[in-house]
């Protein structure tokens, strides 16, 4: 039942991944990193309300977790948070402007769930 | 620097303490203590720029720049099993290049102190730029062809006695081509990286037919005409390593 008084509850976006861009220069690291110019990191922000859909690709503690705070608001929902991460490869000169190219993992979100 | 990175909200509330604490976080997740200053006349191999433009994961969709068959086979098998690759110029200081009868032998040096010892160099190679000679026909069998042979410096030259080496890598050339030859030297760099071994360097022997074709190997600067373009053609050494944590570097995927 709509209650006139109340003002109504906001609609907040459910859990995904958002754009993310890190920019070398912005940070002054341009001039160490040669390639690339930045990277997309992506990050995740959203709400996991209670049922939890399939595509918030929960797990069944998230599920568990979720329907008790439905009844109980002292515990907390579930996370919304990086499911999936990719590496990104850096092209840098080091301390003695020696060349090296190196595989970072765990840089870019490729997907996001409720945790 | 980090300050770019951290967001607008609460930005005016952090210290440059805080600034610089973070700062240090991310260049330890990149594992560098310092930040690194270069200086604007530091090279960049133009072989690390196609290895990040075949290996990159996240390199742009358009390199058609790229040198066609610069990279061959075997740095594509290196680093199916590195997740990093450095890239050394020997110490020029140190070189000792000596010429006669038909042979020409080049000592090099190169300071690897700067792998981390955590980090396990799964091979390398020492690339050596050639450029074409164009020289008169001859009669011999084998005019026109240089040998080259990488040996490494196993114990150095005392004051009587000849350097004990041991041969790494050969290779028949053939002088009308330029091209980069890479040779092998896993076997060295690995001694003096993981087992501990004193590095005594690599002697390159050229074996030429002529004086004329003398110049073909640019295995020292003075061999080379060039003053400019001799930091991209001076021999590189190339290390493939892995530290443990991640991911090999593999050949660029469609995402």
């Amino acid at each position: 039942q709509v209650r006139p008084n109340k003002q109504r509850k906001k609609h907040k976006a459910n859990c995904k991944r958002h754009s993310l861009y890190v920019d070398f220069s912005d940070v002054g690291w341009n001039d160490w990193i040669v390639a690339p110019p930045g990277y997309h990191a992506f990050y995740c922000q959203g709400e996991c309300p209670f049922p939890l859909a399939d595509h918030l690709n929960s797990t069944n503690h998230a599920i568990v977790q979720t329907l008790v705070n439905s009844v109980n608001s002292n515990i907390p929902r579930a996370c919304c948070v990086p499911t999936d991460l990719s590496p990104v490869s850096l092209l840098y000169l080091d301390e003695y402007e020696r060349v090296i190219l190196k595989n970072y993992q765990d840089m870019v979100v490729e997907g996001c769930g409720c945790r | 620097g980090a300050r770019g990175l951290v967001p607008q909200i609460g930005r005016s509330s952090l210290s440059q303490d805080v600034l610089h604490a973070f700062e240090l976080r991310l260049l330890s997740m990149f594992g560098l203590k310092h930040r690194p200053s270069p200086s604007r006349s530091a090279v960049v191999p133009q072989y690390m720029m196609d290895l990040y433009s075949m290996h990159s994961v996240n390199a742009e969709q358009n390199n058609s720049n790229r040198p066609k068959g610069s990279l061959g086979k075997g740095s594509e098998r290196s680093a199916s099993r590195a997740n990093t690759i450095r890239s050394f110029h020997h110490d020029e200081s140190t070189e000792d290049l000596s010429s006669s009868s038909g042979k020409t032998t080049q000592r090099f040096l190169f300071n690897l102190t700067s792998i981390p010892g955590e980090e396990f160099v799964t091979s390398a190679e020492l690339r050596i730029f050639r450029e074409q000679v164009v020289s008169s026909p001859s009669n011999g069998s084998l005019a026109g062809f240089h040998r080259i042979n990488v040996h490494e410096i196993i114990r150095p030259s005392g004051s009587l006695q000849e350097p004990i080496t041991r041969l790494l890598d050969t290779r028949l050339v053939q002088h009308s081509l330029s091209k980069w030859e890479s040779f092998d030297v896993s076997p060295a760099v690995t001694r003096w990286t993981a087992d501990g071994r004193p590095n005594h360097g690599f002697v390159v022997e050229i074996v030429h037919p002529d004086q004329d074709s003398k110049r073909h190997v640019r295995v020292s600067r003075s061999l080379h005409d060039r003053e400019d373009t001799w930091p991209q053609m001076r021999p590189l050494l190339v290390t493939y390593s892995h530290d443990g944590k991640g991911n090999v570097l593999h050949s660029r995927e469609k995402r």
